[in-house]
């Protein structure tokens, strides 16, 4: 789930 | 997880504000209707709408508060049914269609063109039907998409030794204050009390039809990929891979 991860991880903007 | 004042009222508005916004193809649906035409528009669809789910989950309040793999674990389970929740929201006006994004609807019959489509969309019209004889109130609507997300692995957790252990009781605390939010925005209504109650408890029988749609849902999406009928995207392949492998 690598693209998943990325994106539960990314700070909000 | 939650901070201790945040009433009913304030996690709904949390709630709302969460909303992905309205998602489109924004290119024209690929004429005509054959099977990798529909599957190959339906998938790019699907595809862009898990990256708003991602930040839509974010934004529930507590759900960051879970472990990475908790949040993962949870989104995997559930986000087909969110997918169709919301397909049934944007689709209550429309008897007979469904308006999988301003941009793009498709009839009954245009569904047909999809080999083994006809039931799954038999399905999601029926509950739409069920959805529009509810009248389901948009703050109703939102409680029980985060219910759904909630609730995804309710019955697998206790069975992985992996998890931790004050994970399950975070996750039943915050599906009580949703429930407590829902019971909230039934009680705006004005019904007298037993209608309530009847109401909370049809909303909450609406889930488990969602469910079932999915998991139909789920099995024809694999069929489709394991056939090679549609290309599919990098998200929308790992949820769908993570979700065989969990069932299996």
């Amino acid at each position: 789930h690598t693209k998943l991860l990325q994106l539960l991880t990314t700070k909000p903007e | 997880p939650l901070p201790p004042a945040l009433t009913p009222e304030h996690l709904i508005s949390r709630i709302m504000e969460a909303e992905p916004p309205e998602i489109y193809l924004m290119k024209d649906m690929n004429r005509p209707l054959t099977e990798a035409n529909v599957m190959m528009s339906l998938t790019n669809l699907a595809d862009k709408e898990l990256v708003h789910m991602i930040s839509w989950a974010k934004k529930i309040p507590g759900f960051v508060e879970f472990g990475l793999l908790e949040q993962v674990h949870l989104l995997e389970c559930c986000w087909l049914e969110v997918l169709m929740m919301g397909l049934m929201w944007r689709s209550v006006d429309h008897p007979g269609k469904l308006i999988f994004s301003p941009d793009l609807s498709l009839s009954r019959e245009e569904g047909n063109c999809v080999q083994g489509f006809s039931e799954i969309f038999d399905m999601l019209i029926a509950a739409t039907s069920r959805v529009r004889e509810l009248k389901l109130q948009r703050e109703e609507y939102v409680c029980l998409k985060a219910m759904i997300l909630l609730n995804s692995n309710m019955c697998l957790i206790s069975s992985e030794g992996s998890e931790e252990p004050q994970s399950r009781s975070k996750l039943l605390r915050l599906l009580d204050a949703v429930t407590d939010a829902l019971v909230w925005a039934i009680a705006k209504s004005g019904l007298p009390y037993r209608q309530q109650y009847t109401r909370l408890a049809h909303l909450l029988m609406l889930l488990s039809h969602v469910r079932h749609v999915s998991n139909k849902g789920m099995d024809h999406l694999h069929c489709m990929k394991m056939k090679n009928i549609v290309p599919l995207y990098d998200l929308l392949l790992e949820m769908l891979d993570a979700h065989i492998m969990h069932s299996s």
